[in-house]
């Protein structure tokens, strides 16, 4: 038996009303205590109840390659993410940090669906520049500081095959500091930050994940897992 | 030409790039 009743099958989210959603969170709940609740997850984000099922199936995996308890580990992100264990890492601290909602040190399934869900290709732009902010702001002081970008631009070098001077990275962050530092008092604050993204899209334009457009058709091996069946 | 490159972009691309990983584990 899946885990919605058979009647609320072929509806997406967005076709529920609150209340009926409500309703069948709490009969999903009851049906199987050791779930998430798909359709309270997916609601507030541009998935469908079925991808955010999908993407239970990767949660899974990835939050049981180290500690097998379905939390999402520092060290099972950074493997994740690098594909090894290296040494404590600035940029996966800052993207650990931003998917860890609640601060507790580890990312839950619930964190890990709204997090990616912003790299949704329907997201909105404000999101995206929020969430890259965030990201940037290193230290979380309400501004990107010069050393904190380039410590990233350092921290990101660091993991990747990238072979780019130290001189370089000196003119890549002082570049980039003269096109967005408009006030020119050497940190950039969220109103030049939303501005400087507005005028150069380009600099979001990494923020979207095309393929979570469809994640259950890109992936479909998370579809033969399915318990939701969710028509057109 | 590195030079070229925007500091933001580079991050955003790391970002986007490795969290595509993750579909990949």
């Amino acid at each position: 038996m899946g885990c919605i009743p058979t009647k609320h099958a072929g509806q997406s989210p967005d076709s529920l009303d609150r209340r009926e959603a409500v309703a069948l969170a709490a009969e999903t709940s009851c049906e199987k205590v050791n779930l998430p609740d798909f359709v309270n997850i997916a609601s507030g984000t541009p998935f469908t109840v079925s991808e955010v099922e999908a993407l239970h199936d990767l949660f899974r995996k990835i939050s049981n390659t180290v500690v097998k308890d379905n939390l999402i580990h520092k060290e099972e992100f950074h493997v994740a993410l690098f594909r090894n264990k290296k040494k404590q890492n600035l940029f996966v601290d800052r993207l650990f940090d931003l998917f860890d909602q609640k601060g507790n040190g580890v990312i839950e399934f619930g964190e890990f669906v709204r997090s990616l869900s912003v790299f949704h290709p329907g997201a909105p732009e404000e999101q995206k520049a929020a969430f890259a902010f965030k990201l940037y702001d290193l230290r979380q002081t309400g501004f990107i500081e010069r050393n904190e970008l380039k410590e990233m631009v350092c921290a990101l070098l660091d993991e990747s095959e990238l072979d780019i001077t130290s001189d370089a990275v000196e003119m890549i962050v002082d570049r980039t500091f003269d096109q967005a530092d408009t006030k020119g008092d050497g940190r950039i604050d969220q109103e030049e930050w939303t501005a400087f993204a507005k005028d150069n899209p380009y600099v979001l334009r990494n923020m979207t994940l095309p393929y979570l457009k469809d994640i259950t058709m890109v992936f479909p091996s998370f579809v033969v897992h399915s318990e939701i069946s969710e028509a057109d | 030409e590195p030079v070229a490159l925007n500091a933001f972009e580079l991050i955003s691309m790391s970002a986007g790039l490795n969290l595509g990983n993750l579909f990949d584990s």
